[in-house]
């Protein structure tokens, strides 16, 4: 069985000082094995 | 006469009936084929390519299989009662054929009246700790990342394999409120987000400001994107679904599709596999937007089970699909505020059959 997984995130703020910050990023990637509760991205 | 019984009982010695010689050598050259196949995956994988999709004949002969009806019969055969002096080498048998693991059952495996229920076991308590970092989505389920990235442009395809994408509105149904997140549209100019097409195609991203006092606001306000990711489970896994953030469950999509397999030779020969197979989308909100998930169901687990809505039946006989209503909904009361879960919660599972 599979399950997808689809959600909004930000992509990058500017922040007061000019720079932009990048947002969501994931912290897997294809291949993995990965468990309940573990972290897909932040 | 005595000359030629001899000599035809030597020929029929020798000579095996001709139909079971043809299957014996059908049988060889599909064999063959198979290891050739997987033969020249394995050196594609040696060399880093990534397997491209390429339909075989043996997808479209599944097409012709009554899959659902196999399912169910594979489904009953699982709720068999095991006799308890024989359950922990059986479970024992599956863990080993499947790579599960037994030390995190929550119970002894005597315990277990059936294959089914050893299937849905839970785990023990702690087995799963929930990462606590408020900004971070986690995995609802135990299984191998397949494929994940940013869906992007007025399309938004999810690539099922290389060479092949399947449009993520099919799979979440047409009447996502994916698509309410595309326009804000107030008044004034557009800025739009870095769509590949270019700037003035219609896109999701557009994010529109009404007036220049907002725009600066605007300009720190994060500009949003639409991920996804595509989880395997193995037959062996934990095969409960947990809640992959805290959030609002709005409204829930069951799609009586069809119930292809879904292993790895599937996804590389089945076109539309996710959008074809029987599934249920839980759909609503989080802190950060839209979220949604697809539980989608194969031929070996075949249907999905709601905590949050015990009623609903999948992979039932029943169940007819219709073209013009390819799934049935439910808004979960109170309507804009759903079913409110929290980040680890259960909240569904997958069932043999």
């Amino acid at each position: 069985s599979t399950v997808v997984v689809v959600f909004e995130a930000p992509l990058s703020k500017a922040k007061e000082d000019g720079t932009v910050s990048s947002e969501f990023d994931f912290c897997v990637r294809a291949g993995d094995r990965i468990r309940v509760g573990e972290a897909i991205g932040r | 006469i005595h000359a030629s019984t001899n000599s035809g009982a030597r020929q029929g010695k020798f000579l095996l009936p001709g139909a079971s010689a043809a299957a014996l050598l059908m049988l060889g050259v599909l064999h063959a084929k198979r290891m050739y196949d997987d033969n020249k995956l394995a050196e594609r994988k040696e060399k880093g390519l990534e397997p491209e999709f390429e339909p075989d004949l043996k997808a479209s002969f599944l097409r012709l299989l009554p899959l659902r009806s196999i399912s169910r019969f594979w489904g009953s055969l699982m709720e068999v009662e095991v006799p308890v002096f024989m359950r922990p080498a059986v479970y024992k048998g599956w863990a080993r054929a499947f790579h599960s693991n037994l030390q995190e059952s929550a119970l002894p495996l005597e315990e277990y009246p059936s294959l089914q229920a050893f299937f849905t076991r839970s785990l023990k308590e702690g087995s799963r700790p929930i990462d606590a970092d408020p900004n971070c989505l986690v995995s609802p389920v135990d299984g191998k990342v397949l494929r994940l990235g940013q869906l992007r442009g007025p399309g938004a395809m999810i690539e099922q394999v290389k060479g092949f994408s399947y449009p993520v509105s099919s799979l979440l149904g047409a009447s996502s409120s994916l698509h309410d997140t595309k326009e804000e549209d107030v008044s004034g100019d557009q800025t739009e987000q870095n769509t590949p097409e270019g700037s003035n195609a219609k896109s999701w991203w557009r994010v529109s400001v009404a007036s220049p006092k907002l725009r600066d606001q605007t300009r720190l306000s994060p500009k949003r994107g639409i991920f996804y990711c595509v989880l395997y489970l193995h037959p062996g896994d934990y095969h409960r679904v947990h809640s992959p953030a805290d959030w609002n469950i709005f409204k829930r999509r069951h799609f009586s599709g069809n119930l292809f397999p879904t292993n790895e030779r599937a996804v590389r020969t089945i076109r539309n596999l996710y959008v074809e197979n029987e599934r249920v989308v839980l759909e609503g909100q989080w802190k950060e937007g839209f979220v949604a998930i697809a539980a989608v169901g194969a031929t070996n687990v075949g249907s999905v089970k709601l905590l949050i809505e015990p009623e609903l039946r999948t992979n039932s006989s029943g169940s007819v699909i219709l073209p013009s209503q390819p799934y049935n909904e439910r808004v979960y009361e109170p309507e804009g505020t759903g079913v409110m879960v929290k980040k680890g919660q259960e909240i569904a599972g997958f069932n043999m059959g």
